[in-house]
């Protein structure tokens, strides 16, 4: 090996790699073929009883296809324990060889299943010859009978409840593959490689939690989403932009969510008109107001431009500045299309009265009446 | 429209036809505002540029033009950001006008219901539109009354696909009246107290209308969108 000639059958061989000679080639090496990865036992000895040289030689042999797609059939119960005493043979740990599978396990997988592979027009494997196998307990030779409990498919399968195998990858998607429809009960989001909504038990995928659009009927899935600062307000889609920038007539957020609903009215009978400027709701001061702006407000909450404008008197004494918005002196200059662009905070509000809006929704809905004749 | 019948000029003032040369009439649409219409995301798949679209209302007849009919070009087209085309879910679009229409007793917008506003089940409404009749395609706009359908009722027509909170069943098991190709985007429409008409649903999907699967009709659910569609229009009246 050394001398990197590496006679059959010891090439990748522990032995090899321990500089031995090729006589000890015949070595137990764990199991990598993923078909037979269930086995009660984890090492394997090479050639195998179908004449494959290595474990990467059976994982792309025809055999390596053919016996799972054959415990599809159910034929036998333990079709795939043998199958893989044949494929990856067990490996005796102390005298580093081979151990056969029983000759009854043979024949029994045999008799039942040829059959059903020469419906297709398949022939059983041919290096499988149950003679060549020892009958169970006979003398010295141990060889390999499935226990009780052994897995009748491999990990790569999912065992239906009628005992057949279909593969795993079909479990839960959305398509019954078992007979009995076992393969698309108890599938929870997990097993659908989706995320499960706590309310409904609905499953949504991954990527819509947290993305601005409301999946679970809580809203579950669009919790938790942004940690903002305290002078921070969170956005409909979770950014988080400062509070003083909210409704301020310009887009933050990416998906403009500061700037939505900042115009209402109070549900007062007054209904005064309320600005929800820098995260917190304020009144406006009458002072210099014109009815172009009434008309403004009421089609930014999505009403008719036909308001009716009430002059509210304040009924507190003093003109505080607080929770007012002043009409900006400079406001027909003013580059922006919202009303909350055009009001500004701090001003003294001299006249001491607020503005009291009356929208009208726009007609919809209507048919023109029916036109009546005289018959 | 299966199973429906000839509409009298003017009775459904919001139904417009989207039209696209050379092949004319290609989906329905529904008037919302005076400059803002609802379609079915659907419709522009292939062709989403607005400027190979017009937009025709106040019209009865298709081959014949009449002197109630406006046209206006599309400005904008705003798709659902989340529209699918696989599983046909949230099958939304809105149009912007490239001018405001002139509202007439044949040119009238629809209400939008609340977003708690939702079609009861069991509830008698209709749709209209100038899709397949099952034999030919009309020249005349078709109406056509249809019991809406519980969610629950309608998942059992459809278990190969989903039907989820973004649509809207309406029709008969029998499929005796039916939306079918051509009316995508059009009205379902509930009357409401005082005479007043509110859009619950959209044309979007179902069975293979003429043939002998049966089923109700899907339409996209107006009422899961109405924020959105408040929100996107204010967005582009006043912010962009």
């Amino acid at each position: 090996c050394r001398d990197t000639f590496c006679p059959g059958g010891c090439s990748d061989n522990i032995a090899c790699d321990n500089h031995s000679n090729s006589m000890n080639c015949s070595r137990c090496e764990p199991i990598t073929l993923e078909l037979c990865m269930n086995l009660p036992y984890n090492f394997t000895s090479y050639p195998n009883y179908l004449g494959h040289q290595t474990q990467k030689e059976t994982s792309i042999s025809w055999e390596s296809s053919l016996f799972p797609a054959l415990v599809q059939t159910n034929c036998y119960k333990y079709l795939m324990f043998f199958a893989c005493t044949v494929l990856v043979p067990k490996c005796d740990l102390e005298t580093h060889k081979r151990v056969p599978p029983c000759r009854s396990l043979c024949k029994n997988s045999k008799e039942l299943c040829e059959s059903v592979l020469a419906i297709v027009g398949l022939q059983w494997p041919e290096d499988t010859d149950c003679t060549q196998f020892p009958e169970e307990n006979s003398g010295n030779e141990t060889c390999l009978m499935p226990d009780q409990g052994v897995e009748e498919c491999s990990p790569s399968h999912f065992k239906c409840n009628s005992g057949r195998c279909v593969l795993a990858s079909r479990r839960c998607d959305g398509q019954t593959d078992c007979d009995d429809d076992s393969d698309e009960e108890n599938c929870g989001c997990t097993e659908r490689g989706l995320w499960e909504c706590p309310s409904n038990k609905g499953c949504i995928k991954h990527t819509m939690i947290c993305d601005g659009f409301p999946d679970c009927p809580d809203l579950a899935d669009e919790k938790n989403c942004s940690f903002c600062k305290d002078n921070e307000k969170v956005c409909n889609n979770h950014e988080c932009v400062h509070r003083s920038v909210w409704c301020d007539g310009k887009t933050d957020c990416s998906d403009s969510s500061d700037e939505w609903d900042c115009v209402t009215l109070s549900k007062t009978p007054s209904s005064l008109l309320t600005i929800h400027k820098s995260a917190s709701d304020y009144q406006v001061c009458a002072d210099n107001w014109q009815e172009e702006l009434s008309m403004l407000a009421c089609k930014q909450m999505g009403l008719g431009d036909l308001p009716t404008t009430h002059i509210v008197q304040d009924q507190h004494d003093q003109p505080g500045r607080r929770k007012w918005l002043h009409l900006s002196s400079d406001w027909r200059h003013k580059n922006g299309s919202t009303l909350q662009a055009l009001l500004v905070k701090g001003h003294v509000c001299w006249s001491r009265s607020k503005v009291s809006l009356h929208c009208v929704k726009e007609d919809c809905g209507r048919r023109p009446a029916a036109r009546m004749t005289k018959r | 429209i299966l199973g429906g019948r000839t509409s009298r000029p003017g009775r459904w003032p919001w139904q417009c036809s989207m039209q696209s040369d050379p092949s004319g009439h290609i989906c329905g649409c529904v008037l919302i505002g005076k400059k803002w219409l609802l379609t079915v995301a659907h419709c522009f798949e292939g062709r989403d540029n607005a400027d190979v679209w017009k937009v025709v209302f106040g019209i009865n007849n298709l081959d014949h033009p009449s002197p109630f009919m406006q046209t206006r070009k599309v400005k904008r087209i705003i798709l659902h950001p989340r529209y699918n085309r696989a599983v046909v879910d949230y099958d939304i679009s809105i149009v912007e006008l490239d001018e405001e229409i002139n509202e007439t007793s044949y040119v009238r917008p629809v209400c939008l219901p609340n977003k708690d506003q939702h079609a009861q089940p069991d509830t008698y409404c209709y749709i209209t539109g100038w899709g397949h009749m099952g034999n030919r395609m009309p020249f005349k706009l078709q109406e056509g009354e249809v019991r809406i359908i519980s969610m629950d009722q309608c998942q059992s027509y459809f278990d190969m696909k989903t039907i989820t909170s973004r649509m809207l069943c309406a029709g008969y098991e029998s499929g005796t009246v039916d939306s079918c190709m051509g009316d995508s985007g059009g009205p379902l429409v509930c009357e409401e107290s005082a005479g007043r008409w509110t859009l619950y649903g959209l044309t979007s999907w179902g069975s293979v209308c003429f043939s002998q699967v049966l089923g109700p009709g899907v339409y996209s659910n107006v009422t899961h969108f109405v924020e959105w569609i408040e929100r996107q229009i204010y967005l582009h009246t006043f912010l962009l």
